[in-house]
């Protein structure tokens, strides 16, 4: 028997619409610690990494590991039918072939349940080495979303420099350049508000703006973002969830012919 | 020209 309950409904509709446009597909990995997901497009270019402790659940039960594979569009059309202050509840029973949702509103009075046949998904699951990086940024998202968006206009890529000088952001296409530098902030009110680099090695990255535009799908799930960038290895883009998971994205840089 | 290589030459199949 597997059954988790989210009290903050919302958050799961967030994540799905942070990666529906990534990938088709996912498997849900349970255990007794909590839910994992990794899932790559169908590139294989960049991948997601979802991880959920259970901790962030009540009650969370899982007797034995299981694997729930599911379709992202019939999830994404279920949980859309859950008001954003209903509380998520996952079950999944041993030998079953189906998944069932139930939302409840927070006063009880409405309980809906759904239920969604569950996929045989064939992925394939990638080793992440814990890497040290030579660069660590950690900002606003919405501050890296206007970001992506605006060097979108310009150019397919983005460059990424990260020096002791802060980060910047450059990107050029036939129309023209443009260049955003961003620099530790000193005195910030909001801690979300402010910018903080971990500079190990200077850095410079070139990355796909496609893929970083469907990472900032991501933005709702948390005030901050935090990009991890070390030379010739894959970009990581870091969105806390709460204070019991998170959702990583990772893309591998351009490189030269 | 720059190229974008898949995952799989970063991170290895388990």
């Amino acid at each position: 028997m597997f059954e988790a309950r989210l009290i903050q409904g919302s958050v799961l509709k967030k994540m799905i619409d942070a990666i529906k446009d990534i990938v088709t597909d996912i498997n849900l990995d349970c255990s007794s610690t909590g839910i994992s997901v990794q899932a790559m497009d169908s590139g294989h270019v960049c991948l997601v990494l979802i991880e959920l402790g259970s901790d962030g659940f009540e009650p969370y039960r899982c007797d034995r590991n299981i694997t729930l594979g599911l379709g992202l569009k019939a999830l994404s059309v279920v949980v859309r039918c859950a008001n954003n202050d209903d509380s998520i509840t996952i079950k999944a029973q041993e030998g079953t072939d189906n998944i069932n949702f139930v939302f409840e509103s927070p006063n009880g009075e409405k309980t809906s349940q759904f239920e969604i046949k569950l996929m045989d998904i064939d992925s394939e699951h990638l080793g992440i080495p814990d890497t040290e990086y030579d660069s660590v940024v950690k900002m606003p998202s919405h501050e890296f979303q206007r970001i992506c968006r605006d060097m979108s206009q310009l150019g397919d890529s983005i460059v990424v420099a990260c020096t002791k000088d802060g980060i910047q952001f450059s990107a050029s296409g036939d129309m023209g350049s443009g260049k955003i530098n961003l620099r530790q902030s000193s005195l910030v009110d909001k801690e979300e508000d402010q910018i903080n680099i971990e500079l190990n090695d200077p850095v410079h990255l070139t990355f796909a703006l496609r893929y970083l535009n469907y990472f900032t799908k991501a933005t709702p799930l948390s005030p901050t973002v935090t990009l991890s960038l070390k030379a010739e290895s894959p970009l990581c883009v870091t969105y806390p969830i709460g204070d019991f998971g998170s959702m990583k994205f990772f893309l591998a840089p351009k490189i030269d012919d | 020209g720059k190229t974008q290589h898949p995952m799989y030459e970063y991170f290895l199949k388990k």
